[in-house]
């Protein structure tokens, strides 16, 4: 696997806050979970009707998909397993090389 | 060889170093190849000049790609646009024209350590590779890190944060290099283009303020015509206008610093996509996408040969 097969598991969620307080639950939840943020590139960037991108490690996946939920924010898995993508992206061609 | 190098794939830092000394060793009447410094782990800045060699005084443009490390289409794209003004140079009057009127710099990875850090270790990596003396966290956003309302609004003190500033401007010496080159070739360079990913966007500043720069029309007409271009290849819409308002505020950035510097056209490119694949565009669209920022970037060096 590339990159040890660290990205197992980990998923991009898109999350759509549509309101001022929607914006502060984000800022809050992702706050306590340690994310990788895609769009914007920082939490105080964080606006609303301006989507956010994070990628999520395997472990904390549930974790988030609980928060929004639970406080009804609009979201989205972009990307359901990450390892994949980036085989994908490069991945296949490294097997061709392989080969 | 040069002639097999395939520009539909990404390639890891050594790939790319290799190709520019092959470009600068097959091309002797367009192409100089120079270093403008070392990168924190030592590593050369190589740029690529081309543009035939006229007069000394020609105008020139800047174009760096990865200054972000994560964001791969940009150095593709960069290795894109050399391998198309050199393959068109002969047949396309628009770019022998601006190769014998203009002299591009091209910088395929402005962050070569943080570029090598993505393909061996983490592919979601950001900044350069400094490290922190108070802090086990690495790296500065050399987005952040120019000295232009440095570390302001936009921009983190914490050295952990991926918008770091750094622990003072021009910190990293990769950002310390290119402003210095910069700075020496102010009076040439005309315009300054940098490759970022992704939303789909072109900016100007300003980044730090909401504020009109003085020569906003120009600037502005030349954005519309890039995108108009960039829209005429397959129809894909970017949106464009000053970053402080089309993207966020922030400070510390390239084309803040390049405008203040004297530069008067200076653009930042948010390539593909807006949030489908993300950072992990796959290479099948690594083709469409040079293409029509091709030629975008060629309009805007084609408007510098005209009077705004």
């Amino acid at each position: 696997y590339l990159y040890n097969n660290r990205y197992a598991g980990d998923q991009v969620f898109r999350i759509h806050p549509n309101t001022e307080e929607e914006v502060g639950r984000v800022k809050s939840i992702l706050g306590h979970i340690k994310v990788d943020l895609w769009q914007p590139n920082s939490l105080s960037m964080i606006t609303h009707n301006a989507t956010v991108d994070v990628h999520v490690k395997h472990n904390d996946v549930l974790r988030l998909h609980t928060c929004l939920k639970q406080d009804h924010i609009s979201y989205e898995v972009f990307i359901t397993n990450l390892q994949k993508e980036i085989e994908k992206q490069t991945g296949y061609r490294s097997s061709r090389r392989r080969r | 060889s040069a002639s097999q190098y395939d520009y539909e794939v990404y390639h890891s830092l050594e790939e790319i170093q290799s190709w520019m000394f092959e470009m600068n060793r097959t091309n002797p009447d367009l192409v100089d190849m120079f270093s403008v410094g070392k990168s924190y782990e030592g590593r050369p800045l190589y740029v690529l000049q081309l543009g035939k060699r006229s007069r000394p005084q020609k105008k020139a443009v800047w174009i760096d790609c990865g200054v972000h490390a994560r964001e791969w289409i940009g150095p593709a794209f960069c290795q894109w646009f050399v391998k198309e003004a050199l393959s068109s140079y002969k047949h396309d009057s628009v770019m022998r024209r601006l190769l014998n009127q203009l002299n591009f710099y091209i910088m395929p990875v402005f962050n070569v350590d943080g570029y090598h850090f993505s393909w061996t270790t983490d592919r979601f990596w950001r900044k350069t590779r400094s490290k922190n003396r108070k802090f086990h966290c690495r790296g500065v956003d050399a987005n952040r890190n120019w000295k232009v309302k440095w570390c302001e609004e936009g921009a983190s003190s914490h050295p952990c944060d991926d918008t770091y500033c750094g622990p003072y401007p021009e910190s990293e010496p990769e950002v310390k290099a290119v402003a210095k080159f910069l700075r020496k070739h102010k009076k040439r360079v005309k315009a300054y283009i940098s490759i970022h990913a992704y939303a789909q966007m072109l900016l100007y500043p300003y980044s730090y303020k909401y504020a009109t720069i003085p020569n906003f029309n120009c600037v502005e007409s030349a954005a519309q015509t890039a995108v108009s271009a960039l829209y005429s290849a397959y129809g894909v819409k970017y949106r464009y206008g000053p970053a402080s308002t089309t993207l966020y505020v922030t400070s510390g950035s390239s084309i803040d610093w390049a405008y203040r510097n004297g530069i008067p056209y200076t653009f930042a490119f948010e390539l593909r996509d807006t949030g489908y694949f993300g950072f992990l565009l796959p290479e099948s669209l690594i083709n469409p996408t040079c293409t029509e920022t091709m030629r975008a970037v060629k309009t805007i060096a084609t408007g510098l040969l005209k009077k705004c």
